[in-house]
């Protein structure tokens, strides 16, 4: 059921 | 010389048995103003984000920032041989390659030692960003582990909506389908028991359970957790430690194919 996003989509590196 | 003293030592093994299955190695970043820890899962599907203010340990020295790589599983083991009612202190040396760990019982009468090689941590920082969330619920953690559990037996994710009315978690599976909804607690003798949203606007996602279950293993260090969602953007599990910080899990969300 739907796929899976990962974290570092939203999350940028410092 | 790094060095803190946690007169509730079951706080963190409460944490290290929290996160031990989702993050096996991590850099504990040790500060003048307390010790965190951030840490994704091996399939960078979630973050994990710990804080303990200098201000919950009893004494806590830190004289120069300190980052101390651990492997969790190790550190998970070595806690198993402390009692809940010990004192625990982390310690460790400028120049050293461990960390030490004492457990110090309640009558001072019974110390142990453990020294822990520091490991290397290849381990890059995020930057979360500054949310304003659609929805805030706040629930005992209990219960959200039970539905958590719950929603496993019918498949891999569960769709979590808020709504003015309340929260509605449900799954389906080639067994069937189920849902659980808790509705705003009106009246209750106490506040940990209550489960409130805090709506902005009503929003709805879909997340894998498998990572949720993990989350929920930290549901003994606080009697309520709160889950903050905003359409597109990771969820926020939150599990408050005491009056000293807070362990957090981030979760990106499901799209659909």
């Amino acid at each position: 059921a739907g796929s899976q996003v990962p974290i570092t989509h939203f999350f940028y590196r410092d | 010389m790094f060095e803190a003293r946690l007169p509730q030592g079951q706080i963190l093994k409460k944490l290290i048995e929290a996160v031990r299955e989702l993050v096996t190695d991590a850099n504990f970043e040790c500060k003048p103003s307390g010790l965190s820890l951030q840490a994704m899962d091996s399939s960078h599907v979630s973050l994990v984000s710990l804080l303990m203010r200098a201000d919950g340990f009893d004494p806590y020295q830190c004289d120069r920032n300190r980052t101390l790589g651990i492997n969790l599983r190790t550190l998970a083991s070595v806690l198993k041989c402390s009692s809940n009612d010990d004192i625990i202190t982390i310690r460790a040396e400028d120049d050293g390659d461990s960390a030490i760990l004492i457990f110090e019982s309640p009558s001072s009468d019974r110390l142990s030692e453990f020294d822990l090689k520091l490991v290397d941590i290849d381990n890059e920082q995020l930057v979360i960003p500054d949310t304003q969330y659609d929805a805030v619920v706040r629930m005992p953690s209990a219960e959200f582990q039970r539905i958590v559990r719950d929603m496993q037996i019918l498949g891999d994710s569960v769709t979590i909506a808020c709504s003015k009315d309340g929260v509605k978690f449900s799954a389906n599976g080639e067994i069937g389908s189920g849902s659980v909804r808790l509705k705003q607690s009106s009246a209750v003798d106490s506040e940990d028991d209550a489960v409130t949203v805090d709506l902005q606007q009503a929003v709805s996602l879909t997340f894998a359970l498998r990572y949720l279950s993990l989350f929920s293993k930290a549901a003994p260090l606080s009697p309520t957790v709160t889950l903050s969602f905003s359409k597109d953007v990771p969820l926020l599990v939150e599990f408050r430690i005491a009056d000293m910080g807070h362990l957090r899990f981030y979760l990106a969300p499901k799209i659909d194919e």
